[in-house]
C-alpha cells in the first residue's frame, strides 16, 4: 500500500525494531 | 540438585522461581523453562552476566549489534521494568507476558500507548509520532517529502485526534486502536503458543519436578 494511504501508527508498526518475534529466530 | 539449583539463581539476578512466575503470568511452568533457554542465549551474547543489556537486545533483534533503533529502545525501556538499566529474568518474563496471546487487550493496548509516548508525558503528540515516522522511514531507507510527512500526520491526528489538541490522549488512542485492530499485531507474539516446541533443551535444565508443570 502508499505511504499516503496508511496512517503514521500503521506505518510505525512495520518497523524491525518492533518485530519482537525476531528474539525467537535463531 | 540444591546446589546446582542455588549457583544457576545467583548467575542470574532476577531470576524468581519458576512456579513463582508462571502464576503470576499466562505461562506455564514448561514456558517459563523454556524462556529461560532463550533468555539464557541472550544473556551471554555479549556480556554473560545473566542479564539483558541494550546491545545484546538489539543484537537478538537484528542479529547486528551496530544497528541503533528508536523502536528497539522503547522495547528495551519498557522491558527494563526496574530501570536498571537491563533487563533481568523476571522483567523478560513479566514484558513478554503482555504479547501473550492470551493477554487481555486492554494491557496490549496500555503497553503501545506507552511505547510511543515517547516522552512520557500521558499523550502521544504530534512531535513523537513524527519523530517515529522519521525514524522508520531511516530504517526502511524510504524517502518522503516533507509536505508528504505533514500529510500522514494530519490525516493520522483527524483520525485518531478527537478534541484536536494536537495530541492523543488515552481515551483517544483505545477508539482510534478499536477502529484500526490491526495495529495491535504487533502486540501478540504467536511464537509464545508453542515456546517450549522452539526451546525444548528447557527439559535438560529444569529445575521443577514434573507434577508441577
Amino acid at each position: 500500500a502508499s505511504p499516503l494511504t496508511m496512517n503514521a501508527f500503521q506505518l510505525i508498526s512495520t518497523s524491525q525494531g518492533l518485530n519482537l518475534g525476531s528474539l525467537f529466530e535463531k | 540438585m540444591g546446589c546446582f539449583s542455588s549457583t544457576s539463581r545467583k548467575q542470574f539476578p532476577g531470576h524468581e522461581d519458576p512456579i513463582l512466575l508462571a502464576s503470576k503470568t499466562f505461562f506455564s511452568v514448561s514456558e517459563v523453562e523454556a524462556l529461560f533457554e532463550l533468555f539464557k542465549s541472550i544473556s551471554k551474547s555479549v556480556i554473560d552476566d545473566g542479564l539483558i543489556n541494550k546491545e545484546e537486545f538489539q543484537l537478538a533483534l537484528f542479529k547486528n549489534r551496530k544497528k541503533e533503533n528508536l523502536f528497539a529502545n522503547r522495547i528495551f525501556d519498557l522491558f527494563d521494568v526496574k530501570h536498571k538499566g537491563v533487563i533481568d529474568f523476571s522483567d523478560f518474563v513479566s514484558s513478554l507476558n503482555v504479547f501473550h496471546p492470551n493477554a487481555p487487550l486492554e494491557d496490549k493496548i496500555n503497553f503501545a500507548f506507552k511505547l510511543y509516548d515517547l516522552d512520557g508525558t500521558g499523550y502521544i503528540e504530534r512531535e513523537e509520532v513524527k519523530q517515529m515516522l522519521i525514524a522508520l522511514l531511516c530504517e526502511s531507507e524510504m524517502k518522503l517529502a516533507d509536505e508528504t510527512i505533514e500529510a500522514i500526520l494530519d490525516k493520522t491526528f483527524i483520525e485518531a485526534d478527537a478534541d484536536g489538541d494536537g495530541k492523543i490522549d488515552k481515551t483517544e488512542w483505545l477508539n482510534f486502536v478499536t477502529r484500526n485492530p490491526s495495529l495491535m499485531k504487533i502486540m501478540t507474539l504467536t511464537y509464545l503458543r508453542d515456546i517450549t516446541t522452539t526451546f525444548p533443551s528447557f527439559v535438560f535444565h529444569s529445575e521443577v519436578d514434573e507434577i508441577a508443570t
